[in-house]
């Protein structure tokens, strides 16, 4: 769907979608596929449009069950499969319970707001709810592309300020396709 | 070209105050 700003808006540098995904139980489980359990939750161009959908949503952290949010730049599902992500991957950035909500916030914040300065190589960003603990990941278009991973990374710790012991990853989405895992 | 850069405190700004800006 396409959206513009609003007269008196401020324009984004690019449209987003906000994605929900929550893993089936039970007996649907098998026959659910991931994409088909995406819905989305909104579109918006402008920063007034992108808070008008966010104060609606439920926040990270009263999220239940296996569930994922995603912010993703229009056009790009949050699939390894779709064309910008074939050749990507993603940070990812494990959080103890507690720190999720903070967190999620700035990160896409800082994505809305282009404080990664990497051009065009963020797709969007994700928050997965886990039992255990919570994962925030951003993901990129060119995996093997170091100036842009570390860039991406050196932001990432800035805008988060995160707990000195906090563990990052990169993982290729083609690793991801391969053991069939997020994580 | 030109890319549309805001900080934290102005987006944050918006949500308060959105007519304000």
């Amino acid at each position: 769907k396409d959206v513009e700003p609003g007269p008196g808006e401020h324009a984004l540098q690019y449209t987003y979608c906000f994605w929900f995904s929550r893993k089936p139980t039970g007996r649907n489980q098998q026959s659910t596929s991931f994409e088909k359990n995406m819905k989305i939750i909104g579109t918006f161009r402008s920063v007034e449009q992108f808070w008008q959908i966010y104060s609606h949503m439920i926040r990270a952290n009263e999220l239940t069950g296996h569930s994922d949010v995603h912010v993703f730049k229009g056009g790009i599902k949050p699939l390894w499969e779709d064309k910008a992500n074939r050749l990507g991957g993603k940070w990812i950035v494990r959080l103890r319970k507690g720190l999720v909500a903070r967190c999620w916030e700035n990160l896409i914040l800082a994505m809305l707001g282009e404080q990664f300065m990497v051009g065009d190589e963020v797709c969007g960003a994700v928050v997965s709810i886990r039992f255990q603990e919570d994962i925030i990941s951003i993901w990129n278009r060119s995996a093997n592309e170091n100036q842009v991973t570390s860039r991406i990374r050196d932001t990432l710790c800035r805008v988060l300020n995160l707990p000195p012991n906090t563990i990052m990853e990169y993982k290729t989405h083609n690793e991801s396709l391969k053991d069939r895992s997020s994580f | 070209g030109t890319r549309i850069i805001y900080d934290r405190s102005f987006l944050l700004k918006c949500r308060s105050s959105p007519m304000a800006n």
